[in-house]
C-alpha cells in the first residue's frame, strides 16, 4: 500500500511490478517508473497522484480512439488476420452483428479453407445473424474465395465485406506468403481495398505480441488491432511495447464469447482497467 | 535477449572471482531476459534468488572464470526446474484410461486431443475414443469429428446431455466399443468463470480421470500463473501440455506454469498437423527461454 510522502524505492518497485505483471515488459515498465521517479524527485507526493500520473501518461501514448476507415463509396473491405486461436472468427461474427445493427448490408467470406470445421464455425454465426457468407471448395486457395467474395460484394452492393483468414504464425513463411497473396488479390480487384486490415491479438499473449504485430504489419499492412479475451485476468499491457515499435490503433476489444461481447476501444477505460 | 546482455556481463567477468557485486549485476541481466521471455514475475524473483545464492555459495576453483560459472548455474538451474522428462502415460489395468483436457479459450485443446489420440494409437497401441464435450463453441463437435475422420479414430457425442453426463456416458460407451482410452475434449473457459470451472469439476467427478492435462499456449504472458494456479486448485492436474511452440515465442510461460503447479510438462505442440506432438525436453526449453 503506497503511503504519501517521499517516493521511495519500495513504492516504485511495487508500481514497476504491477506494470510487469500487466505485460508491459521489463523495459517499458522501467521507463514508466523512471519517469515517475523523475517527476517526483525531491517532491512530496500524495498517494492519490501516482496512479493518475501514470494514467495520463498512458492515455497520451494510446491517443484518440479511431473508428473503422469506411470506404468513400462502394464496399468497405476488412481483412482479419492473426495467429492461431486469438479470436478472429468470433470477432468477425461480433463485428458483423454490430455493422448490421447500424444498418449496413454485411457479407462475410470464409477465408479459412484449411482448419477443421472453420467454414462451419463461421457458417453457424452467419445463420444466427442472418448474414450471407461466401465459401469456397474444401482446401481451396483462400485467394479464390476472396476473389469471389469481392465480386459478389460489388455486384450485390454490400456495404461491408469481412474476410476471415486461417490462423498462422508469422514464422510460417509459406502461410505469410499465402496471406500476402490474398492481400494482393484484394488490391487488384479493388484499388482502395482493403480499407482495414485488423490484426486480432489475444490479451493473454505476452511479449510475442510485439513480433506478431510488427511481422503482420510488414506483410499485409495491418491498420488496426482487436484485443480479445479482456474479460479474463490478463490486462493486455503488451499494447504499450507494441506501440513503441509500430503505430497501430486498437479499434475494438473482445470481452467474451457471445456475439455482443465486443466494445469499441475506449483508451480511458482501458487504462483505468490496468490499475483496477 | 540474454545472449546479448548476458554474454556481455559474462564476458566482463572473465578471469574475475565471483563477488556480491558482479552477482548482483548478472542477476539483473538475467531478470530482464526472463521477463522479456514472459516468465512470470514471482517466478523470476524466486529463480534469480536461487541462482544468486548458488553463485555466492560456490567455491571458485582455480582457473574457472566467473562468467562460465554463471552460464552453467543459470542453464542447469533452469533445466532442473523445467524437468523431469516424463512423457509416459500410465494406463489402467481394468477399464478405460480417461484423459481430460482443459484450458483457456483457443489454447489448442481440440487439436491436442486429436494429436494425443493419434500418438497413443500409433506409438502405444491403444484404442482411443475421443469425446466431443464442448457444447458451446459453434462447430466444436464438428471440428473433433472431422479430426476423428482424418485419423480414423471414433468420436463420441450424444445430444441433449450436459458435459458431465455426456462424459460419463462416453466412458460407458468406450467399454462397449472396446476402446481402452477415452480423451475428453472440453470447452475453453476462463479460470475466473465459477460456473464453468464448477462444470469441469463435475466432469472430473463423474469420470474420475486418470490424467488431467492443462493445455497452455506457449505465447502466454504474465497471466499464465493466474490461470494455471486456478485450474490446478480446481482440478488436481496430472500434467501440462504447451502448444504452438513452432512459433518464435520464448515460452517463459512454461517455467511459470511448471513452477506454480509443480506438475510435469508432458508434451509440446509444434504445429497444426496431427503428428506435431512431441515429448517435452527441459534442456531445450531452458535454452529457448534464455534466448
Ligand atoms: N473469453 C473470451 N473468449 C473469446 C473471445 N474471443 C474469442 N474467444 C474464444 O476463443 C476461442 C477461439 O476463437 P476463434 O474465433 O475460433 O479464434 P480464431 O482466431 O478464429 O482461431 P483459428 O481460426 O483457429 O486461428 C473460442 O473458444 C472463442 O469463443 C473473448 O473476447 N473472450
Ligand atoms: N502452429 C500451431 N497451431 C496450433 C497448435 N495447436 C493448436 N493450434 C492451432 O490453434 C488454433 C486453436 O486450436 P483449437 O484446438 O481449436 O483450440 P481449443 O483450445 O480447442 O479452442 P477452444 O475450444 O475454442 O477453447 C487452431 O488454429 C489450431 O490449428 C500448435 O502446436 N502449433
Ligand atoms: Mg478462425
Ligand atoms: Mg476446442
Amino acid at each position: 500500500q503506497l503511503v504519501s510522502g517521499k517516493l521511495d524505492d519500495d513504492a516504485l518497485e511495487e508500481i514497476e511490478a504491477s506494470l510487469i505483471q500487466a505485460d508491459f515488459g521489463p523495459r517499458v515498465a522501467l521507463e514508466l517508473t523512471d519517469a515517475l521517479r523523475d517527476a517526483y524527485k525531491g517532491k512530496e507526493f500524495k498517494q492519490e497522484e501516482l496512479i493518475p500520473f501514470l494514467k495520463t501518461r498512458l492515455s497520451a501514448i494510446l491517443g484518440e480512439p479511431e473508428g473503422i476507415r469506411w470506404a468513400d463509396s462502394g464496399t468497405t473491405v476488412i481483412l482479419v488476420t492473426g495467429v492461431n486461436g486469438t479470436g478472429k472468427t468470433t470477432s468477425i461474427a461480433k463485428l458483423a452483428k454490430s455493422f448490421q445493427l447500424s444498418g449496413k448490408k454485411v457479407l462475410v467470406a470464409a477465408g479459412d479453407t484449411f482448419r477443421a470445421a472453420a467454414v462451419e464455425q463461421l457458417g453457424i454465426w452467419g445463420e444466427r445473424l442472418g448474414i450471407e457468407m461466401v465459401r469456397g471448395e474444401e482446401n481451396a486457395d483462400p485467394a479464390a474465395v476472396v476473389f469471389d467474395a469481392i465480386d459478389i460484394a460489388q455486384k450485390d452492393e454490400y456495404d461491408v465485406l469481412l474476410i476471415d483468414t486461417a490462423g498462422r504464425l508469422h514464422t510460417q513463411t509459406n502461410l505469410m506468403n499465402q496471406l500476402e497473396k490474398v492481400y494482393r488479390v484484394i488490391q487488384k480487384r479493388f484499388p482502395e481495398a482493403p480499407h482495414e486490415v485488423l490484426q486480432v491479438l489475444d490479451a493473454t499473449t505476452g511479449q510475442n505480441a510485439i513480433r506478431q504485430a510488427t511481422e503482420f504489419k510488414k506483410s499485409v499492412n495491418v491498420t488496426g488491432l482487436v484485443l480479445t479475451k479482456l474479460d479474463g485476468t490478463a490486462k493486455g499491457g503488451v499494447i504499450f511495447p507494441i506501440l513503441r515499435e509500430v503505430q497501430l490503433p486498437v479499434k475494438y476489444i473482445g470481452v467474451g464469447e457471445g456475439v455482443d461481447d465486443l466494445q469499441v476501444f475506449d483508451p480511458k477505460k482501458f487504462v483505468a482497467a490496468l490499475f483496477g | 535477449t540474454i545472449t546479448s546482455r548476458f554474454t556481455d556481463i559474462v564476458a566482463g567477468l572473465r578471469g574475475k572471482k565471483i563477488t556480491e557485486g558482479n552477482v548482483k549485476e548478472t542477476v539483473r541481466a538475467i531478470r530482464v531476459a526472463l521477463l522479456e521471455a514472459d516468465v512470470a514475475l514471482p517466478v523470476v524473483k524466486s529463480f534469480v534468488k536461487k541462482v544468486s545464492d548458488k553463485a555466492l555459495g560456490l567455491e571458485v576453483v582455480e582457473g574457472v572464470d566467473a562468467g562460465q560459472l554463471f552460464v552453467k548455474i543459470v542453464q542447469d538451474e533452469l533445466t532442473e526446474l523445467m524437468g523431469p522428462v516424463d512423457p509416459e502415460i500410465p494406463f489402467r489395468n481394468k477399464g478405460p484410461t480417461v484423459i481430460l483436457l482443459a484450458g483457456l479459450q483457443g489454447s489448442g485443446k481440440t487439436t491436442t486431443c486429436a494429436k494425443l489420440a493419434k500418438l497413443l494409437r500409433d506409438k502405444k497401441e491403444r484404442r482411443p475414443l475421443m469425446v466431443a464435450a464442448d457444447l458451446q463453441r459453434p462447430a466444436a463437435i464438428e471440428q473433433l469429428k472431422v479430426l476423428g475422420k482424418q485419423l480414423d479414430i471414433p468420436v463420441f457425442h450424444e445430444p441433449d446431455l450436459a458435459p458431465p453426463k455426456l462424459c460419463e456416458r462416453a466412458v460407458e460407451e468406450a467399454q462397449r466399443l472396446g476402446c481402452d482410452t477415452v480423451l475428453l475434449d472440453t470447452a475453453g473457459r476462463l479460470h475466473i468463470d465459477e460456473a464453468l470451472m464448477g462444470e469441469l469439476k463435475d466432469v472430473a467427478k463423474k469420470t474420475k480421470p486418470d490424467q488431467i492435462f492443462l493445455v497452455c499456449d506457449a505465447m502466454t504472458g504474465q497471466d499464465a500463473v493466474n490461470s494455471a494456479k486456478e485450474f490446478n486448485e480446481t482440478l488436481e492436474l496430472t500434467g501440462l501440455i504447451l502448444t504452438k511452440l513452432d512459433g518464435d515465442a520464448r515460452g517463459g510461460a512454461a517455467l511459470s506454469v511448471k513452477h506454480i503447479t509443480g506438475k510435469t510438462i508432458k508434451f509440446i505442440g509444434t504445429g497444426e498437423k496431427l503428428d506435431r506432438l512431441e515429448p517435452f525436453h527441459p534442456d531445450r526449453m531452458a535454452s529457448r527461454i534464455l534466448g
